[in-house]
């Protein structure tokens, strides 16, 4: 229990967001472009794939572009921040048909990346294994799963394997409740500030599992109701809370009856819940969310 | 297919098989952005634009608005890059930790799990039925308050209809304060770094050190280095805060300014010089 006063001289009053890694172990330097940088010769020095990886040009992510990073954060960066907001996709796309992902590899991979933020930010002095340095907060991403954007409500195989793989980042008591929605949050500041992680998958329309949020059926429908239970408590708790995930809500994205439900939440909780923070789309950019107009959008939608 | 199964049409195969080529593309080269980026800035911003004013009487802090913040990535699609936040602790460190009887957490998520597995299980209401019925009230209440705003009256929800679907919330209790997305205060987002890899230059840098007889891990250490690629509160669209009405003040300007328009987008794809 950290609500005493002696955590609050170490608050910095930063924090960083980080997204979209997608490693990728058959990543080769100097070979082929063309190839997924996955083999081959270049056919000219355009097509070389560069040890840290080459902008615009499809490739994934080589592995030390993600190693250096977090070095660079490690040392720059991590003694200036209080917690890591990590929105997923750990794990390379399904993009060449000689090697095709497997469960197993993408299960793997996520595990290999959690140890690679477990090593890089926990506190090692500490006996216990939460302790983190620098918190971090994960969120699951479309290609974090198999297959490819396919992901049911828990408790699967999948749930309880990602709970396994990110057990440290998880309070213990949120293990059940993570098994059914793989949604969880943290209390950054306890007691204060809390960071919602949720799974955008269950409202992605790329997730072939989903069609909508208004059937009781509906991997959403079921996480809207943890994410209104959570709100409320938060609120009587006097916890203000970023909210985090992987697809931003955006009706690109969700079903609308998804991204209008949503909307109304974060409106009527507009007193504690400050933003959030999504990945998938790679592009730096805002997206404002009238939650008037998703009042009217229920009504046009009927 | 389509003759067999005729509540299919071919539009909906044709939008769907559109569809899984976009989620097969995402792993590829970066198409189409600028033309996303401008659908942005018609179907957000310029909305926003039209009636900023109208808005700024009524809803100063513009409290209507929750901020979605899509990040770039690491995944070199365009350059690699992250961002670190700075927010409000100012309160933090003065004020005496607050004393809270609440049930643990343990016994929350119990008493969550099973308030929401009762209502999943509820077998009283059909779920059509149920689905169809809030909805049907929450229309209702919409159209009554629709119907009092064009008298001139003030409209309110009612307060009785999302009692039959959680999904729906509560509306908010009157008399909340504006929360920190609004006004600065505790946890209020004061300002942003936004950080990049120039992958260009540091492979450049990094065969040169090669070249110039490094080992391969001391010129990877050498070159490989973020910097920063613009702040909050750079030119040429400088941020007072990262409150909401910040940005909806940015979205209007993006909107009406073409110049400001380019060196967002310049922005928005991690100084990669990326172009449709």
């Amino acid at each position: 229990d950290l609500r005493g006063n002696s955590h609050r001289g170490s608050i910095k009053g930063r924090f960083l967001q980080i997204t979209d890694l997608h490693p990728d172990l058959y990543y080769k330097e100097g070979s082929s472009i063309e190839t997924a940088c996955h083999r081959g010769e270049p056919n000219d020095k355009g097509d070389r794939a560069a040890r840290f990886g080459n902008a615009m040009m499809g490739c994934d992510g080589p592995p030390d572009l993600m190693y250096y990073t977090l070095d660079w954060i490690q040392e720059n960066l991590a003694n200036e921040i209080d917690f890591i907001i990590w929105t997923g996709d750990n794990v390379r796309h399904d993009n060449d048909r000689k090697i095709p992902r497997t469960e197993q590899q993408i299960f793997d991979m996520n595990r290999h990346v959690s140890d690679l933020f477990v090593k890089t930010f926990k506190d090692h002095d500490s006996e216990d294994p939460r302790q983190f340095k620098v918190k971090v907060i994960p969120s699951l991403g479309n290609n974090d799963v198999f297959p490819h954007n396919m992901f049911s409500p828990g408790p699967t195989l999948q749930t309880r394997e990602l709970y396994n793989i990110w057990n440290q980042f998880i309070p213990p008591e949120q293990q059940n409740t993570f098994d059914r929605y793989t949604s969880f949050f943290v209390e950054v500041i306890p007691g204060k500030l809390a960071i919602i992680s949720f799974n955008t998958l269950y409202m992605f329309k790329g997730n072939p599992l989903v069609d909508n949020c208004t059937n009781k059926k509906q991997p959403g429908y079921k996480m809207l109701l943890w994410i209104g239970y959570t709100l409320q408590e938060l609120r009587n708790r006097g916890i203000k809370v970023w909210l985090s995930g992987h697809v931003p809500p955006i009706p690109k994205n969700f079903d609308s009856s998804c991204s209008d439900k949503l909307a109304l939440w974060l409106h009527e909780y507009s007193d504690i819940i400050i933003g959030g923070f999504y990945g998938h789309m790679n592009l730096d950019h805002f997206v404002p969310i009238d939650g008037e107009q998703a009042w009217e959008d229920v009504a046009n939608a009927i | 297919a389509t003759s067999e199964f005729s509540e299919f049409s071919e539009q909906d195969f044709l939008a769907d098989a559109i569809a899984a080529r976009q989620i097969r593309a995402q792993g590829a080269k970066p198409v189409n952005k600028v033309n996303y980026m401008n659908n942005v800035r018609d179907s957000y911003y310029s909305e926003i634009s039209k009636k900023i004013k109208k808005l700024s009487k009524s809803d100063p802090f513009f409290e209507r608005f929750s901020m979605v913040h899509v990040s770039t990535s690491i995944i070199p699609t365009f350059n690699p890059g992250f961002r670190v936040w700075e927010y409000n602790i100012t309160d933090l460190q003065t004020q005496e930790a607050a004393v809270h009887q609440n049930q643990p957490w343990d016994l929350f998520f119990q008493n969550l799990d099973d308030e929401i597995d009762q209502i999943l299980n509820d077998s009283e209401v059909d779920e059509d039925e149920d689905d169809s019925r809030s909805l049907f009230e929450a229309l209702d209440s919409l159209l009554k308050k629709n119907k009092k705003n064009k008298k001139g009256k003030k409209g309110k929800k009612s307060k009785d209809w999302w009692k039959t679907d959680k999904t729906f919330p509560k509306i908010k209790p009157d008399g909340l304060p504006p929360g920190p997305a609004y006004e600065n205060q505790l946890f209020s987002p004061l300002r942003f770094v936004q950080y990049y890899a120039d992958l260009k230059q540091i492979n450049k840098d990094y065969l040169k050190l090669l070249k110039d007889g490094k080992s391969k891990e001391e010129a990877a250490s050498i070159a490989f280095k973020y910097q920063v690629e613009y702040t909050s509160d750079a030119e040429p669209y400088p941020m007072e805060n990262v409150l909401v009405k910040d940005y909806i003040k940015l979205a209007s300007d993006l909107s009406e300014n073409d110049k400001l328009w380019e060196v967002f987008l310049e922005r928005a794809f991690c100084s990669s010089g990326y172009k449709d």
